[in-house]
């Protein structure tokens, strides 16, 4: 009932560069906000992994941390914000 | 709370800041009280000051910018990245920058201020009715010439309140054309334009030539936003055409037809079918009060906090009665100390005074007149009023060294005591019973402590309790031109500066007549202030320009030396 009978799916322009998946999305966020930053052990360097990063992200937003790309998570990372990283690099 | 590694801040705390440029979406005074009043929320709880300056670099350099804005930090379009600021120390160091895809409010809905009409610039009323019909937005109904126009009471019908809403027909600003509007059609490179354009610019901001042909005149200015103006898209800064065609059918006003993520969308031409253009239609948009108070704590030296209430949270949300959270406080006051020097003015006894003007108590200072017959009943004054939630005033003088700020029939008084405690109101009808509620300018003859009042083409000097006139300013020697006297300097040596328009008179008060040689433009004697500042006066050997909540001040040199914002600064409000 509640879905318009014809409702057509338009693929505007703008549309395009929005419709980006979730994973690439969480990825991007933790990269450009600084939780995906380097670790420095024993002269070895390795990217903290993408659990521990949504971890670190879901402790800055007051979620539960699950290190998983969950509902929560997902809906935060597409909140409006400030464009200032959240961990200094 | 969170500071930069280093505990960055500014080694000083008379902080300065400076506004490079506008967004089409609101206008230019609301932006600048915007950003002063997102300042305060910090020198409220700390020992810093914010100076605007108009030249030069400051501190805080802020501006608008699209996508690539020239810093290695790209906003994103719509939504998601909001603005950035970079921490205190030199170059861009301290700077905040704005993302102009953004669709800049107060964080409900678009804020039309009128121009012209009849509303003295106050902001549009949504929706209003017209002739029975329930507006939302602004409309040329009524109109031949197609200006867009709104009320700015819900109820046009019954009080007759209107202006006109900002288009590139009525005006343009930047540029090089002094705000003239557009020309249409006008010429490109050889190609006609009949409406504002971004060709020719890479930053996507729209603009229209002042003449009909640039190429051989070269003038040109933005085009401002209309309220129905679209972000996103492919049509950024276009209004929404309605109605428009979508697969055959025909729409007259937003739809979420065809996507899937529900937001509103209108094409910006009569068919979307055909042309393609479109773009998202204004929503609530972001505040940029709370955003701009968010971008200056880092421009201070805080970091995000992750304190979900706080203003330094890194998320956006709407608060309606916003006040400072204590995790920023802290934060802020770990870097900078507390707020030294006086605690604001305790809240005044909002018990109105009783005693009409002059006032005894002044009488310490110099002796009187007071007519005993003067009635002291309660005066009639509203005590609810609060003279920092205004806009404007009708006139701001000085008489008996104390500033008078005056306002549909009331006015308050602010000491030149050192603690300069505000009182009031007043009743303008209880202490000069002949004057009218709304008073143009005032000025006092010191020497004969004469004070002469103007409102409209009428003038009346009171000595004491008793009046001269009303009389038309034209016995003064002013040209019949002359609508209203906005502006009153009293120079000392029988000579008065009356100001109209872009023009000031000197006025002889021995001979009660205009001197030779005048009118004078004020620009040409009084550079750097505004030509449409509606209160001059004089105060501590400095003179002063305002315009709506804004002062220019003129030092001895006649340089502006300071501008300031008149609640904060001149009226004492917290």
């Amino acid at each position: 009932w509640s879905r318009p009978v014809k409702s057509v799916l338009v693929t505007s322009p703008g549309n395009i560069v929005k419709n980006v998946a979730d994973v690439e999305l969480a990825q991007s966020y933790l990269k450009r906000f600084g939780y995906m930053e380097t670790e420095q052990r024993s002269g070895f360097q390795s990217m903290v992994s993408t659990a521990k990063a949504l971890k670190r992200m879901q402790r800055q937003m007051g979620l539960e941390e699950t290190g998983e790309l969950d509902k929560p998570t997902l809906n935060a990372m597409k909140r409006p914000r400030c464009g200032v990283p959240d961990v200094a690099n | 709370y969170k500071t930069f590694d280093g505990d960055l801040k500014w080694d000083h705390t008379d902080v300065t800041y400076r506004i490079l440029n506008y967004s089409p979406d609101m206008d230019s005074k609301l932006i600048d009280d915007a950003f002063a009043r997102a300042f305060k929320v910090w020198s409220d709880v700390t020992p810093l000051t914010f100076t605007r300056l108009f030249q030069g670099n400051a501190d805080i350099m802020i501006s608008f910018g699209k996508a690539d804005h020239g810093d290695p930090y790209p906003f994103d379009g719509k939504d998601g990245l909001l603005a950035h600021a970079y921490p205190p120390g030199e170059g861009i160091q301290g700077d905040a920058h704005f993302d102009d895809d953004e669709h800049w409010t107060l964080g409900k809905g678009a804020v039309v201020k009128t121009y012209f009409g009849n509303a003295e610039g106050a902001v549009c009323q949504f929706p209003f009715t017209f002739e029975g019909k329930s507006y939302t937005s602004c409309t040329t109904e009524g109109r031949t010439d197609n200006l867009p126009w709104c009320a700015t009471t819900a109820d046009y019908d019954k009080d007759k309140k209107y202006g006109f809403c900002p288009s590139e027909l009525l005006f343009t600003f930047d540029g090089n054309a002094d705000g003239a509007p557009c020309v249409f059609p006008f010429t490109f490179l050889g190609d006609k334009y009949d409406s504002c354009t971004t060709e020719g610019r890479n930053d996507g901001y729209r603009w229209c030539a002042t003449t009909n042909n640039f190429d051989t005149d070269k003038k040109y200015g933005f085009c401002p936003n209309r309220d129905t103006a679209v972000t996103g898209g492919n049509s950024e800064g276009d209004p929404c055409h309605f109605p428009f065609v979508f697969q055959g059918k025909e729409y007259h006003s937003c739809t979420s037809e065809g996507r899937t993520d529900g937001k509103l969308w209108c094409a910006t031409t009569d068919n979307y079918d055909k042309d393609q253009k479109w773009g998202f239609c204004p929503d609530q948009g972001y505040s940029l009060f709370l955003v701009a108070a968010h971008e200056f704590g880092h421009a201070l030296g805080l970091d995000h906090s992750n304190i979900r209430e706080a203003l330094m949270f890194p998320m956006y949300s709407y608060v309606e009665d916003f006040s400072l959270h204590e995790d920023d406080i802290e934060g802020i006051q770990f870097l900078y100390g507390r707020k030294t020097g006086p605690d604001p003015t305790p809240p005044q006894p909002n018990t109105p005074t009783t005693t009409p003007y002059p006032d005894e108590s002044d009488a310490t200072e110099e002796p009187e007149p007071t007519d005993p017959s003067v009635v002291t009943t309660p005066s009639t004054v509203d005590p609810t009023k609060d003279p920092c939630k205004m806009l404007k005033f009708d006139t701001i003088t000085v008489i008996q060294g104390h500033l008078h700020f005056f306002k549909d029939g009331q006015f308050w008084k602010v000491s030149n005591k050192t603690d300069g405690g505000r009182t009031g109101p007043f009743s303008i009808s209880q202490s000069w019973p002949a004057l009218p509620a709304v008073i143009d300018s005032a000025f006092e003859d010191v020497q004969t402590t004469k004070i002469y009042f103007f409102s409209g083409r009428r003038f009346w000097v009171y000595t004491g309790s008793s009046v001269l006139g009303p009389h038309s300013i034209e016995k003064l020697g002013l040209p019949p031109s002359v609508q209203k006297v906005e502006g009153a300097l009293y120079r000392g040596k029988s000579k008065v500066l009356l100001f109209s328009g872009e023009n000031f008179w000197r006025f002889n008060l021995k001979t009660q007549m205009i001197d030779k040689g005048y009118p004078k433009y004020t620009e040409a004697s009084f550079g750097g202030v505004p030509n449409d500042a509606h209160d001059v006066f004089q105060q501590k050997g400095n003179i002063y320009f305002c315009r709506d909540l804004f002062y220019w001040r003129l030092n001895s040199g006649r340089q502006v030396d300071h501008t300031g914002n008149v609640k904060y600064d001149l009226l004492k409000c917290p």
